[in-house]
């Protein structure tokens, strides 16, 4: 609802209806449904197709905001070439265990209406907030020319890791003598207090490897006194990029080719 | 990125509990032979290439 650029999305909230009281010993206290969100696009040839996006067990016993995190798709909606399909996402509510015996309870939930006391139209609410990447995101690779100051933004700083100049490697790791490894390093901005919420997902923003790299060495290996070279990859041990995310948030991924 | 993370993360790949003893004469003549220089240059060039992505 709050940006310029989505002003057609209209917003409902979301929440299961204390009213479930009544049928309470109906059920039994830890009566839960599922509730999932979908990303529903139409393929060139008419079909639909759906990606799961979040999905969580919501206990029947409960009323208020239910938060679903629908960041991967936004950003991978956003990079979709126009023009584009809008952005649908359906929210749904199943059985928690499927088979026979599993109760209907789910079909006690309820999404509530934005408006209290607004007997209309219960739908979900899509709360969208953007921050552009260009001012809170990271910067690159940082200058080598230039000591990172105090309170530069995040950016990915070379470091050089001297495999020959370690004891235990002597004799053992046979190539690479030695590696860039890079490591994130400077702050990032935060965004506005009115703009964090309370929602459990939004952390303070923080400079973090987002991309990494494998490795690969040769090493020595002795069989029956003898040595070897074999070939040995370690995974994640340099850094491709950095980012400035929030603690449990998923970084933009750049759609591939 | 640590001197000990690097240790670690290559006794872990090749399912060591300790470094090796090695000495200089065991390594002084091993020659690389040109398909194993063949499979570290291509796990090179993948990994200058393809992205992991962390979380």
């Amino acid at each position: 609802r709050f940006s310029q650029k989505f002003r057609e999305v209209a917003g409902r909230l979301l929440a299961s209806e204390a009213a479930l009281r009544r049928h309470e010993r109906l059920f039994q206290r830890s009566a839960r449904a599922r509730v999932t969100v979908e990303w529903l696009r139409v393929r060139d040839d008419g079909t639909n197709r759906t990606s799961l996006v979040d999905s969580r067990l919501v206990s029947l016993h409960e009323s208020g905001w239910k938060a679903f995190d629908v960041t991967e798709a936004v950003s991978l909606w956003q990079q979709l070439s126009r023009p584009r399909q809008p952005l649908v996402l359906q929210v749904s509510v199943q059985r928690e265990h499927l088979g026979p015996l599993a109760s209907d309870a789910h079909k006690l939930v309820r999404f509530a209406s934005q408006v209290a006391g607004d007997a209309g139209q219960r739908e979900p609410q899509l709360e969208l907030h953007t921050l552009d990447l260009k001012a809170y995101g990271a910067q690159g690779d940082c200058d080598p020319e230039a000591p990172v100051a105090e309170g530069a933004r995040c950016c990915r700083q070379e470091t050089y890791i001297d495999l020959q100049g370690m004891k235990w490697a002597e004799n053992w790791v046979l190539e690479p003598p030695g590696f860039l490894a890079y490591e994130c390093v400077g702050a990032c901005q935060q965004p506005q207090e009115s703009l964090t919420f309370q929602w459990p997902f939004l952390g303070p923003r923080q400079c973090i490897s987002s991309e990494t790299a494998s490795l690969p060495m040769i090493v020595g290996i002795k069989e029956g006194g003898r040595a070897r070279p074999q070939v040995v990859s370690l995974p994640n041990l340099r850094v491709q990029k950095c980012s400035c995310t929030s603690d449990g948030v998923p970084v933009p991924r750049e759609l591939g080719p | 990125l640590t001197e000990e993370q690097v240790r670690a993360s290559l006794l872990q790949q090749l399912h060591l509990s300790q470094v090796p003893v090695l000495d200089k004469a065991d390594v002084e003549d091993l020659v690389i032979p040109a398909h194993v220089r063949a499979q570290y240059v291509a796990l090179l060039h993948r990994s200058h290439g393809v992205l992991s992505r962390g979380k």
